[in-house]
Parts: C-alpha cells; structure tokens; sequence
C-alpha cells in the first residue's frame, strides 16, 4: 500500500 | 509519494479559489500523512455530480488508551473555503457505523464546526482537530464482532 494506513475501529461494545 | 503543488494547482483548475484550496490542502497533508488529494465525482443530494476533490484517508483518533485510524473522506467544493466541507466517516467492510450525534446511518458528519463555518476563522486544520477531539469521545464507526467460523463438518 503507497504510504496509507490501515483504517482500524474500536471494537464492538457489545 | 506526496502530491505536490503544482499538481494540486492542476487538480483544482476548476476552483473558484484555488490558491486557498491548495494553501489549505497542502498544510493538511503535511500535518496527515494519512490523507491524501483524490480527485472523483461527488453525486449531489438532486441527483447531478460534479468532479471534486476529496482528502480521503484516516485520523489519529485516541479513545480509551488506544489510538484508532478513523477512515473519513472530506470534499471540498469548488467554493471552498467560503463554504465547508462534506465530511464523511468511510466504514470498512469489518467496520459498523454508530450513529449519533455527530453522524448519520450514511456515514455524513455533522459538527458546529461545520454549521458554523466561515473563512478564514474556520480551516480543515481546525476542522480535522475538533474531529480528534469529538470522535475520541465518541468513535463514529467501531469494529464488528468476529463472527466466529462454523465447526468443519466430517465426511465419513
């Protein structure tokens, strides 16, 4: 991947 | 490999102020190095498109001790900076959105900071913080749960 970032979450609350 | 700036005045011809957008963008992608200038329609809510530049990628966002890359996609209009973005949170497929105050089952983001917009008070550097700040309370997207693989059935 050119320079990005991979998109990452908080995982789920329930 | 960074856009420059000449590439930038050659992506944004059709802005009314260009060399504000560009000022704007590129002290935006110095600061996010995860954001970078694409150029695609942005299909209005009557139906008509217009090719326009987004800053697409991810935030630094902190929630809870652990720091996420929130994936969002700005567009600016070609009016822009006189009038604001529209920001949207860009879900992955393992990513749920969590609608909320901030934003809508589409992903769009809503924040006085963009209701009350008005250059050059308000800037995507601005506008970028206060989203740090309001999605480290709140994350606009969070992982899904894993769903956990069926057992192998046995052949006999």
């Amino acid at each position: 991947l050119n320079g990005g970032t991979i998109p990452t979450a908080p995982p789920s609350y329930t | 490999m960074a856009v420059s700036e000449n590439q930038l005045k050659k992506m944004l011809t059709k802005y009314k102020y260009r060399d504000l957008t560009v000022q704007e963008t590129v002290s935006v992608i110095v600061q996010y190095k995860d954001l970078k200038p694409v150029m695609d329609s942005y299909v209005f809510n009557d139906g008509t498109s217009r090719e326009l530049m987004s800053l697409t990628g991810t935030i630094p966002v902190s929630y809870k001790g652990n720091t996420y890359n929130i994936p969002i996609c700005l567009w600016l209009l070609d009016t822009y900076p006189f009038n604001p973005p529209i920001c949207f949170v860009k879900p992955t497929s393992t990513m749920t959105i969590k609608t909320g105050k901030h934003v809508d089952a589409n992903g769009k983001i809503y924040l006085p900071y963009l209701h009350e917009w008005k250059h050059p008070l308000s800037d995507l550097i601005g506008l970028i913080q206060v989203m740090i700040v309001v999605f480290g309370e709140e994350p606009p997207v969070f992982s899904r749960p894993t769903i956990s693989a069926p057992y192998p059935s046995y052949q006999a």
